[in-house]
């Protein structure tokens, strides 16, 4: 039971401003550098959303480091290989054919 | 693909010391 808040997860859906319920749902998403300090289970809010991106991939060469690019275009190529070094660190992921390919070790 | 089964043993085995 993860919570579910990938923002674009389904692709490339662009998110349609309602014209009344624009401002309360996506007033959360605004800051980002300011909530990206914020802690998930120990995970900042930006090493959280990567690894639900290595998560939610299912290949057995797991995702590579082009699509989280990709899909993470609000983030440097420099904070995305942080990212993954930490996480490979911690033990949540790990590198599959290569140092671009990466998969969940906890998503049996 | 050895490398993968390797690479996950080694991730599996951080991911426990850093949970113990």
């Amino acid at each position: 039971s993860k919570p579910q808040n990938t923002m674009g997860g389904g692709g490339g859906m662009s998110v349609m401003p309602t014209s009344h319920t624009s401002m309360s749902s996506m007033g959360s998403t605004g800051s980002y550098s300011a909530a990206s300090m914020m802690l998930v289970n120990g995970l900042s809010a930006n090493q959280n959303q990567v690894l639900s991106l290595i998560k939610s991939c299912h290949e057995p060469q797991g995702i590579s480091m082009q699509d989280l690019k990709q899909k993470l275009s609000g983030m440097s190529v420099t904070v995305i290989r942080q990212i993954v070094d930490f996480l490979s660190n911690e033990g949540h992921i790990f590198s599959t054919i290569d140092e671009d390919h990466f998969r969940s070790t906890d998503n049996e | 693909l050895e490398r993968i089964s390797k690479n996950k043993k080694a991730a599996l085995e951080r991911l426990a010391a850093n949970q113990a």
